[in-house]
């Protein structure tokens, strides 16, 4: 789950 | 830990501020529809409102302090019925009518291009006509939204660790916030404590609707992609062959 552990592990803007 | 210090009605406002904006297709639509022009739209449509729903979810009050593992297998196991319930919400005041986005509204019939999705159009359009009948409120939306995340994967496994159990009973915790906080939206709306039960039975009993049509859906996606009717990418293969694989 490379997208969605990247998205879920970005700080929130 | 204490429960979340947040009180029903401080627990919907934050759920009503996470609502993800409301997103276009952005594309010129060829009519009348191919089986893979209606496809290609629907998934791109779809690859969209997945990021949206990942930083949706992180701003479930509490949806973070689960361990990460929790994380991905929730959004994994509920996606698209996260994506279905946001689509009946948008059509619930159009009758017949899917609205995916503003710019992107199918009639039912327009469903007949794509080989296997009328049944799944019909099991949205009735679910959506149920939730008309039942004059769902956007704070019962959000509230049945939020049960979907947090309950999709609490029966697929048994916790193992002591992480696991410790962030299993924190999402009892937070599933119970969400319970209190529906009870509260219904309690707004005036009706007598028996009809309040019973009209938070009839909504969560429309979950399980939404779990199968999901599945339908799920299943149409993973043919229409071993078929290469549409080619699936990104987040949104991604999502879809977590499904798959686990299912298979």
């Amino acid at each position: 789950h490379t997208k969605l552990l990247q998205l879920l592990t970005t700080k929130p803007e | 830990s204490p429960r979340l210090a947040l009180t029903p009605e401080q627990f919907i406002s934050r759920i009503m501020e996470a609502e993800p904006p409301q997103i276009y297709l952005m594309e010129e639509l060829k009519k009348p529809f191919t089986e893979s022009s209606m496809m290609m739209s629907l998934t791109n449509l779809a690859d969209k409102e997945l990021v949206l729903m990942i930083s949706w979810a992180k701003k479930i009050p509490g949806f973070m302090e689960l361990s990460l593992s929790d994380q991905i297998h929730l959004l994994k196991c509920c996606w698209l019925e996260i994506l279905m319930l946001g689509l009946m919400w948008r059509s619930v005041d159009h009758p017949g009518k899917l609205i995916f986005s503003p710019d992107f509204k199918l009639n039912r019939d327009e469903g007949q291009c794509v080989e296997g999705i009328m049944e799944i159009f019909d099991m949205l359009l009735a679910a959506t006509s149920r939730f008309r009948e039942l004059k769902l409120q956007r704070e019962e939306y959000v509230c049945l939204k939020a049960m979907i995340l947090l309950n999709s994967n609490l029966c697929n496994t048994t916790p193992q660790t002591a992480e696991e159990v410790e962030s299993r009973a924190k999402l009892l915790r937070l599933l119970d916030s969400v319970i209190d906080a529906l009870v509260w939206a219904i309690s707004k709306l005036g009706l007598s404590s028996q009809q309040q039960t019973l009209r938070l039975g009839h909504l969560t009993m429309l979950l399980s609707h939404i779990r199968h049509v999901s599945n339908k859906g799920m299943d149409h996606l993973s043919t229409m992609k071993r078929k290469n009717v549409v080619l699936v990418y990104d987040l949104l293969l991604e999502m879809l062959d977590a499904n798959t694989s686990s299912s298979s």
